[in-house]
């Protein structure tokens, strides 16, 4: 995605 | 979401309640390392500080409140509940935890992968994550006796990352560019610190002893 990485996890 | 990481943030939410039901019901901490608990809310008040700017899913944003009141409000259990603090070993619960933010904050400082305040923060977590453990480890190899509920916290507890592995295998074979390293390293060594504590769970499990860590 072109949003920098997101922290998806817990 | 795979089963994976759905099957550890189960894992993580149950270690949660068991011990929340142990110090609720029983109104008794012994055996607990507020140590432990103190890191692990620091653990989650640095790792969700985007629970208010990102908005990744109900389920993410539940789960974060769920962890963070869950570990604050044990340690207000231990600290200021007028039963449950006195069941609370201070004598024994020794291990000096700062030492261990520190290491983690300079690791942090010089190891992440974007220098920013919130990814700073966020590896900080990850690598006090890793050994918030040890506190809780040398207060049960102190405890003589370890009761059911702990050994299932701390059973279940050092599971749920080592289910994280797996959900990082599979999402590193299904998603391009998933790579992750910083977290798979401290998830590999949390594990790997919970493998005697293991080892003497199962042996204890399968010979219908109770559970006791040599000293």
């Amino acid at each position: 995605r072109g949003k920098n990485f997101q922290h998806d996890e817990l | 979401m795979n089963i994976f990481r759905l099957a550890g943030d189960m894992t993580h939410l149950a270690s949660v309640l068991v011990l929340l039901l142990k110090i609720h019901t029983i109104k008794s901490c012994a055996g607990v390392s507020l140590k432990t608990q103190e890191l692990y809310a620091l653990v989650f008040a640095t790792r969700y500080l985007d629970i208010v700017t990102d908005f990744i899913s109900v389920y993410n944003t539940v789960m974060k409140l769920i962890f963070l009141g869950s570990s604050f409000s044990i340690v207000w259990y231990i600290r200021h509940h007028r039963v449950v603090r006195r069941s609370y070993d201070k004598d024994q619960d020794t291990f000096r935890h700062y030492l261990l933010m520190i290491p983690c904050m300079l690791l942090a400082l010089f190891v992440h992968e974007k220098f920013t305040f919130k990814e700073v923060m966020w590896t900080f977590s990850l690598y006090l994550e890793a050994v918030a453990i040890l506190p809780q480890l040398v207060l049960l190899q102190r405890t003589r006796n370890i009761d059911n509920l702990t050994g299932q916290y701390v059973f279940l507890l050092g599971a749920y990352r080592g289910l994280y592995i797996f959900n990082w295998i599979y999402r590193y074979f299904t998603e391009p560019h998933f790579v992750h390293w910083i977290t798979w390293i401290a998830g590999v060594v949390q594990t790997l610190l919970y493998a005697d504590f293991f080892y003497y769970y199962f042996e204890s499990w399968k010979n219908n002893v109770r559970l006791q860590l040599p000293a």
